[in-house]
């Protein structure tokens, strides 16, 4: 060997260039192109791939959302009184729980690890700052930033369809929108300058109305999925005294800063915005240890909901690095509406520990369910809570306020 | 789990948070 290594002569000749240049193009090529290629479908729309390295499809092969449903039910089981104690101070130990903020603190309260995993928060443990915009939930901000194009960053280099993120207004969905009509005005419809002078108060007259109630899907059966959403107008039964919806719900159309409209502004989603604004985005991650209610961002009114029944990959950093369109992939519940600047959305996206989101104003949702024929991306069941609130329009809320949470399996 | 907010604003919002932070119900996330 060490003959022939010192023997053999070396020969020297050039590689021509071309050979070099082309390699260059041939990775730059496949870099820009088939990273964002994107396959569209009949109507335009992207039809969502699982892509990323091997570890993802390893990860898609498994059966997640049978294990999700196994972890839940495995975490409702009852424990015993005198094990809950330990228990949940080796799992808060595990996961960095801050046991001394939850209500109750007594750990023998909880009955099952689903119960202790969606427990309350003290009044008072969690400030609302004066701001814009506050973080709906306890965890790490993963990414944020402005959507360019109609493309949002998931994590540096890879993006996501924002119309594929929030589901695509098809055209028979959207009813032109009707004037608000008064019942005890013989059907006559109110204008704007009739809005602000009732009683003096500027606030929204569809509290004297309707108030703010349970929206119900007309059917009470979770809705079967169709493609691309099927209205579900949510009948509702109001639920609560007069008096405080008025006082919530002023509060929120003042905090609007605008008197709500009477009229929809168009379609939410597909987000036309106005001159001189942009459309931004803010990802936050719960770990398991973290507070799993979640809140209002903002002084908003949610107009409508999609869920989407997807996958439960993890949507850990690791993964949310790895597997692109993950947000697009997982079954999630997007919340459209407006706030004082237009259009804004929140959207939970379930995960394989965490496939059940509750939403506190909407008892029709069901979600991690069974299913025979998984639908395919993008399809979405479609709920709009304009009776929440009619003036305007959807379910008001104001920042900081609960909104539901993310549940175990 | 992952909460994802996509909304409109004047061009002048900004963010106040950081990659990576960890931030609590109700903390300040940006401002106009």
């Amino acid at each position: 060997l060490s003959a022939a290594w010192r023997d053999t002569p070396t020969k020297w000749y050039p590689l021509p260039l071309a050979v070099g240049a082309l390699l260059l193009v041939a990775v730059d090529y496949r870099k820009n192109h088939l990273a964002t290629e994107v396959h569209v479908d009949e109507h335009g729309n992207e039809v969502v791939r699982l892509k990323g390295p091997w570890q993802v499809h390893v990860i898609g092969a498994l059966p997640l959302k049978n294990l999700s449903r196994l972890w839940g039910y495995l975490n409702g089981l009852q424990l015993p009184v005198w094990f809950r104690p330990f228990g949940f101070r080796l799992y808060a130990w595990a996961f960095g729980c801050n046991l001394e903020e939850m209500d109750p603190e007594d750990l023998t309260q909880y009955r099952s690890l689903g119960e202790f995993f969606y427990r309350k928060l003290k009044p008072g443990v969690r400030p609302v700052a004066n701001a814009p915009l506050v973080s709906p939930a306890d965890g790490r901000v993963l990414h944020f930033g402005t959507v360019h194009g109609s493309r949002v960053e998931q994590v540096k280099g890879l993006t996501y369809s924002l119309d594929a993120l929030l589901g695509v207004e098809s055209p028979t969905n959207s009813p032109p929108p009707s004037p608000i009509e008064f019942p005890h005005r013989d059907m006559a419809t109110v204008h704007d300058e009739e809005f602000a002078n009732v009683n003096g108060i500027n606030y929204s007259l569809g509290h004297l109305l309707g108030s703010s109630t349970q929206a119900k899907s007309s059917e009470g059966q979770p809705p079967a999925p169709q493609k691309h959403g099927e209205r579900i107008d949510a009948s509702v039964d109001s639920e609560s005294s007069l008096g405080d919806s008025i006082s919530h719900d002023a509060s929120v159309a003042k905090e609007m800063g605008v008197r709500p409209s009477l009229q929809r502004r168009g379609s939410i989603s597909g987000a036309s915005v106005q001159e001189g604004h942009s459309l931004f985005f803010a990802v936050v991650y719960l770990a398991p240890g973290d507070y799993h209610r979640f809140h209002s961002p903002t002084a908003w009114v949610v107009e409508k909901r999609r869920h989407f029944i997807g996958e439960l990959y993890s949507v850990s950093p690791y993964m949310a690095r790895r597997l692109e369109n993950l947000f697009v992939l997982n079954e999630r519940v997007a919340l459209l509406g407006r706030w004082r600047y237009g259009f804004f959305s929140m959207v939970p996206v379930g995960a394989t520990n965490v496939g059940s989101i509750r939403i506190n104003f909407d008892t029709a949702l069901r979600t991690n369910l069974r299913q025979r024929s998984r639908p395919p991306p993008g399809t979405y069941t479609e709920a709009v809570y304009s009776a929440a609130s009619s003036i305007l329009n959807g379910q008001p809320l104001t920042p900081a306020e609960e909104m539901g949470g993310f549940c175990l399996g | 789990s992952t909460i994802v907010l996509v909304f409109e604003a004047p061009k002048n919002f900004r963010f106040t948070v950081q990659e990576g932070e960890k931030v609590k119900v109700g903390q300040k996330m940006g401002e106009i």
